[in-house]
């Protein structure tokens, strides 16, 4: 773009990147010191034989947890805080459970197919309780092909600010604020994987993520609601007040 | 606003 230099796309893959590891949760040598230590089958089926509400509200909890850094890491991109608020929360409203899952990719073990879940490495089975065998396998079908793209910390940051800017997002009421943050985040983003010198079917790769990351969302919803619709009372008292208004 | 309490509080939390 003529009016984006260089050194205004370095600049915000810097900030952005800064922002990523200021927020992520957890660094990767932590995990590493965890030694991807993976649950014992006895401690699987303890999860296995959970009442269903009891592993819902287990998994709220630590969705919201991770939204809670994603918050956080959406006030510290340039440009975000100076759109109104209105805004701000339509996009984490509809952004933030996707940026969740771009972020699972780094807790992510695609050898054993397990991610990082309450301390150790669970695989698929160890949610059986939910109900969701169907949702939960798209999850961590997601997660191993987020992590087949080996993006960089650099390049998972700009994707996720790309994510956050979404301008399509419906009741946006400054669109074109919105438009203009994230065209400059995906103008980043390219300059970023060219100086990666990835090849260039990866950007491509990762504008199908986007529809991907929008199915996995709203059948989070659906399960959401049919989980309501049997255990009003759970949701209503149990469940983190941020995941009510998130998905409520 | 009311709906979206907790989200307000945290976007207004100073970052740190």
């Amino acid at each position: 773009s003529p009016t984006t230099s260089m050194a205004e796309l370095d600049h915000l893959v810097q900030v952005i990147s800064k922002s990523h590891l200021e927020t992520c949760q957890y660094l990767r040598e932590e995990l590493q010191q965890m030694s991807w230590q993976n649950f014992l089958q006895d401690e699987v089926e303890s999860y296995q034989s959970k009442p269903r509400e009891v592993m819902w509200q287990l998994c709220a909890v630590k969705i919201t947890e991770a939204i809670q850094y994603v918050v956080e890491f959406a006030k510290r991109i340039d440009g975000f805080m100076d759109l109104c608020q209105n805004d701000q929360i339509v996009l984490l409203k509809a952004g933030s459970l996707e940026v969740v899952f771009v972020r699972m990719c780094r807790v992510f073990d695609s050898q054993n197919n397990t991610v990082y879940f309450d301390g150790k490495f669970a695989g698929p089975e160890v949610f059986k309780a939910l109900g969701c065998d169907d949702l939960i396998t798209s999850v961590f079908d997601f997660a191993k092909s987020m992590c087949s793209l080996h993006l960089s910390e650099d390049e998972l940051a700009l994707f996720s600010a790309f994510i956050l800017l979404s301008a399509d997002r419906t009741w946006l009421q400054e669109k074109l604020q919105v438009e203009k943050l994230q065209q400059k985040t995906q103008l980043a983003l390219q300059h970023l994987l060219q100086k990666n010198q990835r090849e260039d079917g990866v950007l491509n790769k990762l504008r199908f993520k986007v529809s991907a990351l929008r199915s996995l969302c709203s059948r989070h919803t659906e399960k959401l609601s049919a989980f309501r619709a049997v255990y009003p009372d759970i949701v209503r008292t149990h469940f983190p007040p941020l995941y009510k208004e998130l998905f409520g | 606003k009311e709906k979206h309490k907790i989200l307000h509080q945290l976007l207004q939390n100073s970052t740190s």
